[in-house]
């Protein structure tokens, strides 16, 4: 994952993620600005008292807060056509997660977000490989060929070229399996069935907030299921990640692991070696806490 | 920063430069996207390319060392690889030892399975797309064919791959397969090194069924369950596979270890077909002669 | 990677949308391996 373009160029602290919006909005007031003494130079003669006194109050630049709320208005609108046009839960993601990355490195008052909406779902189901062609995106949009191509480049380049995204969704598939192995015998299966669609909505939601900036797919996916059902979280990830000597083994436990073993060497899957070092429980917790709060 | 010096080739995307980047005179490769031709907007080729090109860093697979935008064209900066192992099995001037073969399989293998253990499939190995540094290492190049591991319901099309290095399960029109559909490319590219001269080489996708069973069997239900409800199955001529002797005869430089390489790199059902990762642990890497130093390969 | 966060148990998954796949014939035949989507899903939860 730290080799990913994702982590490389789409990670940040809270810090960071605002010193690029106060950035990239700064940029854009300041050729908003110049354009505007430009206009009022240019007709200064036939402006009238009323119309510069007008131009002063409203032709004002929008802040970086107001363009926040603008970006998130427009990507949830970005969601909801993906979706009604009946895309892949990978491809809508990708849609959403591409508009909300172009809107850090452009502003608002540069490039209209409703110029742009079509250009992203279309961008992003060619990079997730469910090709549409212009000519029937346009239809299916009611928009027309121009418009959806006009920014592509525009696009792709203040993608930074990246064009592979990891979304969270995999990551629950695999929770979901993991969850079975290690709590065998514990979860109803009916039971984790709901609680998997449940998660994925919530993801879907996640993928608004500024979380998919702060924390990796998997964090997010524990913070989902940390929502769905706290106590069976805690319980895996105690199981999984908690060094073995603070926790107090049950008999029952133990049994259970003599079994697990049993199968797993019947399995002759790879011993489960656990690196206790790579991952520290305290800390992880701490992590998905903190992201379930950003979610919420 | 970057000179395009000399034109170098041009294809249906895409016209590739010589040149040199100016800040620290390292000589580099421009591929130019051309973007007119496509009604679609950017060409999908271009997108897998820069798409999986920029998560994979690995000395055996080309490095995408910078992208940028020029007069309404995409340009990959890629490194500069001068040569390739069509061009060397072509030339019968070169010559090359069991050594070498051993040293370009375990590069190329040790690429693709960088591409699998990401989850990428390349889907179009052949030995022009095996370049080669001027210090002799292998990379696995064109990533235009490229594409994620799909999630398990999607589909597939089965029109990828060279012709003559194309999977069984690809000539049926599976739209199921999987990373295993590369490992066949990387047999076929094995027995052509073996031979100097390509292997499978069927001229039309139907002839390129025949060509293949002729040569190593048809699969049958025992062996690949399910390959009967294929639609070309009924139409296929049955051929037994060839005896160990056959392929000793037609392998002659061959180690006994070599065929077992090759022949699970080509096996038709492809459950049973190795992945990157057994190929590179198989007793051919092990036994003598060691693979070739690649700088010291002429 | 040698210390993989997982072990692939398989005889402990209930994954019913994969145990369908795994059954159909079009899947079988062209090579569908469930350890392989069982690794991608789980490499992606502990990468």
């Amino acid at each position: 994952y730290r080799h990913s373009s994702q982590y490389r160029f789409w990670s940040f602290t809270p810090e960071q993620l605002e010193q690029k919006r106060i950035d990239t909005n700064a940029q854009a007031v300041v050729s908003v600005e110049e354009r505007l003494s430009a206009f009022r130079d240019e007709n200064n003669a036939d402006l009238t008292e009323e119309e510069v006194k007008t131009l002063l109050e409203k032709a004002v630049p929008v802040t970086m807060e107001e363009e926040v709320k603008l970006v998130n208005f427009y990507a949830k609108k970005v969601q909801g056509i993906a979706q009604h046009m009946n895309l892949p839960t990978e491809v809508v993601a990708t849609s959403l997660t591409f508009f909300r990355r172009f809107y850090l490195e452009n502003s608002v008052m540069d490039i209209d977000p409703k110029t742009i909406v079509h250009t992203t779902i279309f961008l992003a189901c060619k990079s997730e490989n469910y090709f549409i062609s212009v000519d029937s995106f346009a239809k299916k949009t009611k928009s027309v060929r121009e418009a959806i191509l006009k920014h592509e480049f525009k696009l792709l380049e203040s993608l930074k070229f990246s064009l592979l995204n990891h979304h969270p969704y995999r990551p629950l598939h695999g929770f979901f399996l993991d969850i079975q192995n290690l709590l065998t015998g514990k979860v109803d299966i009916k039971y984790m069935g709901q609680i998997y669609e449940n998660c994925k909505k919530r993801i879907t939601e996640a993928l608004l907030t500024d979380a998919i900036y702060f924390y990796t797919p998997p964090q997010i996916t524990l913070a989902a299921l940390l929502l769905e059902d706290e106590a069976l979280t805690l319980k895996y990830l105690e199981t999984k990640f908690k060094p073995k000597e603070e926790e107090a083994e049950t008999e029952t436990e133990v049994d259970e692991k003599k079994k697990n073993k049993k199968v797993e060497d019947k399995d002759n899957s790879p011993k489960e070696d656990k690196p206790e070092s790579s991952i520290n429980y305290d800390v992880l917790l701490s992590l998905i806490l903190a992201c379930k709060e950003k979610i919420i | 920063e970057y000179t395009k010096e000399k034109k170098v080739g041009e294809g249906t995307y895409a016209v590739v430069y010589l040149g040199t980047k100016q800040s620290t005179g390292r000589k580099i490769a421009i591929k130019e996207i051309k973007t007119s031709e496509f009604k679609d907007g950017l060409d999908m080729s271009a997108i897998r390319e820069v798409k999986y090109l920029q998560e994979i860093q690995h000395v055996n697979v080309i490095e995408l060392v910078d992208i940028f935008m020029a007069y309404d064209n995409l340009n990959l900066v890629l490194e500069f690889l001068p040569t390739d192992l069509e061009v060397i099995i072509k030339d019968k001037n070169i010559l090359f030892t069991p050594a070498d073969i051993k040293s370009w399989m375990l590069m190329t293998l040790r690429g693709v399975y960088h591409c699998h253990r990401n989850f990428i499939m390349h889907r179009d190995l052949k030995p022009n797309n095996l370049l080669l540094s001027p210090d002799g290492q292998i990379k696995v190049a064109d990533f235009g064919l490229a594409r994620a591991v799909p999630s398990p319901h999607e589909s597939l099309t089965s029109n990828v791959v060279t012709r003559w290095y194309r999977a069984p399960e690809l000539l049926f029109g599976a739209n199921h397969y999987t990373s295993a559909i590369d490992i066949w490319s990387v047999g076929i590219i094995f027995a052509e090194l073996m031979l100097r001269i390509p292997y499978l080489p069927g001229q039309n996708d139907l002839e390129q069924m025949d060509v293949t069973f002729r040569a190593l069997g048809t699969p049958t239900d025992r062996d690949w369950p399910e390959v009967s409800t294929f639609s070309l199955y009924n139409k296929l001529q049955i051929y037994p596979p060839p005896s160990r002797d056959e392929l000793r005869k037609r392998f002659i430089a061959a180690s006994e270890n070599a065929l077992n390489f090759m022949c699970n790199m080509l096996t038709m059902n492809p459950v049973k077909r190795w992945t990157a990762a057994q190929c590179l642990e198989s007793e051919y890497f092990k036994e003598i002669p060691p693979p070739s130093d690649p700088s010291s390969i002429k | 990677d040698l210390s993989k966060r997982y072990t692939l148990a398989e005889s402990l998954y209930s994954d019913p949308f994969i145990k369908d796949l795994q059954n159909r014939k079009e899947y079988i035949a062209s090579g569908f391996r469930t350890d392989f989507v069982y690794d991608r899903v789980l490499t992606e939860a502990f990468m």
